[in-house]
């Protein structure tokens, strides 16, 4: 089972660690402060695209999983030009499988489209930023856009609820496309109740973490989370954040989904688009 | 007593709420996320200068404080004109100040002039953005540059030790000017204590507050401070931020100072360099 996953955020909106706590394994390269000022000065001004493929099991499942960083992305002091390599890195892909499908002889292709893209949103508690808007709008129609609240535990209960209520506004008043679970007319009341629950925490507010705790101080129980000098942050802790569920909607329910989507609805309209002329 | 500062930084930094915290008055309008939202809407695409006076007291001092707001700063995909209209205010201000001095009748002068500009640095955890190199290096020749990390309660003690490390790195690797109080020769060993110890907390790490709980629940005891499900963030309290230190800078012992260094050496500077040539 081969699933492709992007990462798209400014830097230090904890990307990296998040990808890393979300498939319990270190697949993307948690950089300390200096790796990330030399990538920074390393790198000529514009986004770049890194790809990292590990094998990994989830629930006994043996799954190929694909990595896409894009470093660089709302970190210069003109970021005009930083969805394109992105969005274009979609279309190559797109195109990509386009020609494998066209060939003769289809018996060895490869699919690396991207089924997935996690956009990070700064915690700043007011609304998104136009780089944010740009972003997702240019890139909702290709991609399954998840949005989520990056280092949510920068913000309060009360200011969770209000940020995620102005980030919708602010989505359905520009015709941003994000993508939701869907209810299906034979899911089972449990699972309808699931992907209801699921969708109400949409954007996502997240914490991530490589530290265990443990919890209480002295006992066997070891948490992922956060130490503060003013307490303790559990990530698997829905209390406080959603990190679960959007485990829940990535991994144990909606791979299958997403890839479909990807497959047969985005990568077809894409596919109609560029048939059509 | 008349003192004026100047805050910058990029939307959502906690900057309105600082302010207020600092000076325990509402001085700044703090937005909720909506009027941020219309705001960011209505302004054209460049930097706008607001400033607010208000009467104050401080440990008994009746004291004139202007605060200069600068919304719009950092918050645009392209920011490469952001640091302009805020150099052009300071120098705006020196020119004002200059005309005055030099006219026949000197009687009714007012001085404007910018005493310290408060940079709010985004608690990434990896180093400065170049966005924050250029704004420093831009400013820090012609006003009193104070640092701070924002909302650092984001950040667990290891991460604001690493990262302030690094922003230091950072503010000497590219000759970026910032304030630093001195130590006199007359100055008592408690005073100097005082003073060293300001001088190894900065940059400062700070939260802000308008919020007041009691502490422990139940208690006559009042606090002012952030209260998460997992924990309650006491700003006065020194083990959880910098703020105490930086209101001791600020506010107790170095407002004369900061006065002084803006009119006797900041702007003696821009003088010489203008009539120069
Ligand atoms: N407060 C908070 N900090 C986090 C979180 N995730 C990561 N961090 C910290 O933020 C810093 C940057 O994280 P990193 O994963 O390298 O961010 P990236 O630059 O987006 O890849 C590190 O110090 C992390 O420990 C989070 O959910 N909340
Ligand atoms: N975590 C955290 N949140 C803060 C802090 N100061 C303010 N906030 C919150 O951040 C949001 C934006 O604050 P505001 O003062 O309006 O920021 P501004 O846009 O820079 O003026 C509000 O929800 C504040 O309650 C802080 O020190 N730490």
């Amino acid at each position: 089972f081969h699933f492709t996953i992007m990462i798209v955020g400014e830097s230090g909106l904890g990307k990296s660690t998040l990808i890393n706590t979300l498939f319990n394994a270190p697949i993307a390269p948690t950089r300390d402060g200096n790796a990330a000022k030399d990538q920074q000065d390393s790198a000529s001004k514009t986004v770049e695209i890194n790809s990292f493929t590990s094998d990994i099991e989830e629930n006994g499942v043996k799954l190929k999983l694909t990595v896409i960083d894009t470093p660089g992305f709302g970190d210069f002091i003109n970021n005009t030009e930083a969805h394109k390599p992105i969005l274009k890195s979609i279309e190559e892909r797109y195109e990509n499988y386009l020609d494998q499908e066209s060939r003769v002889n289809r018996k060895n292709m490869t699919d690396n489209r991207v089924h997935a893209c996690i956009y990070f949103i700064a915690p700043t508690g007011h609304s998104l930023k136009q780089l944010d808007v740009q972003f997702m709008k240019e890139l909702g129609p290709k991609v399954n856009l998840i949005p989520v609240i990056a280092k949510s535990d920068v913000l309060t209960e009360a200011e969770v609820t209000g940020f995620k209520e102005r980030i919708l506004q602010d989505i359905k008043a520009n015709n941003i496309q994000i993508y939701y679970p869907a209810v299906h007319e034979n899911d089972d009341p449990e699972t309808v109740q699931e992907i209801k629950e699921i969708i109400s925490r949409i954007p996502f507010a997240i914490v991530g973490s490589n530290q265990t705790f443990e919890h209480p101080p002295g006992s066997k129980n070891h948490i992922r989370g956060r130490k503060y000098p003013w307490g303790l942050i559990e990530i698997d802790n829905e209390a406080h954040c959603d990190f679960v569920k959007l485990r829940q909607m990535l991994i144990r329910s909606h791979m299958e989904e997403l890839k479909e989507h990807t497959t047969q609805i985005l990568y077809e309209s894409h596919r109609s688009l560029k048939l059509e002329g």
